[in-house]
């Protein structure tokens, strides 16, 4: 299951 | 935020500076791919929308709009400047965008999180960075002497990518929820198309001489 990535990279 | 992120960051950020200083020093873009830059001046700005309306942190605000601006610079550099844009590979420089951003957007819009203009975008930002160094790939290939910054400038990059690769395992194997094949997958192909970049740049390393690949 892939969850929506948490956007906290760059 | 780990060491290998920070580590990750750093390399991104020395590569940018590396560049911008051979440019800028030398007054010639000679051996760099304006393509690959374009194209990341593209991921950036597809991927940092959320500037516009999420916060993360201090650092990340930062180093996104450092990265949107040195990535212009970097173009305007190559595109307009009276001096530089003359040492600039035209006609080596071929690779045509439409065969990496056509394919990028395609699967964007099928393999995504949510069907959702700024999503799709991210998505397409991280699909396109992993390719994003073709042109600067097959510009090396045909460039008889890469010199050393250039060299330099993708060896850099490469280990971003390396750093980036480790951070992702340290994130699987210390937090619960951290699944993401679709960064995962395009992060594990960006990082390979390196690898035969490295091998040569190790070889004439250990060689001490300057690096040249194969044709």
């Amino acid at each position: 299951d892939d969850e929506e990535a948490p956007k906290d990279e760059l | 935020m780990n060491l290998f992120r920070l580590c990750g960051d750093m390399f991104h950020l020395l590569s940018i500076m590396v560049l911008l200083l051979k440019i800028r020093a030398t007054r010639s873009c000679r051996g760099i791919s304006l393509k690959t830059q374009e194209l990341y001046a593209l991921v950036f700005v597809c991927r940092y929308l959320d500037l516009f309306y999420s916060f993360i942190s201090v650092y990340n605000s930062f180093m996104k709009v450092t990265f949107l601006a040195t990535a212009f610079s970097i173009v305007r550099y190559m595109r307009y400047d009276k001096v530089v844009k003359q040492t600039y590979d035209r006609e080596q420089d071929t690779f045509r965008y439409v065969f990496l951003i056509a394919p990028c957007l395609l699967l964007a819009l099928v393999l995504n999180h949510r069907f959702t203009l700024t999503e799709v975008l991210w998505t397409f930002s991280i699909y396109l960075e992993a390719v994003a160094i073709l042109p600067q790939l097959v510009l090396m290939q045909r460039t008889q002497n890469i010199d050393n910054l250039t060299a330099n400038y993708v060896a850099l990059l490469g280990a971003y990518r390396g750093f980036y690769i480790l951070n992702w395992i340290y994130r699987f194997a210390t937090e619960r929820h951290y699944r993401q094949w679709i960064v995962w997958i395009s992060g594990v192909i960006q990082t390979a198309l390196y690898a035969d970049f490295f091998f040569y740049y190790a070889l004439c390393w250990k060689a001490n001489k300057r690096l040249q690949l194969p044709a």
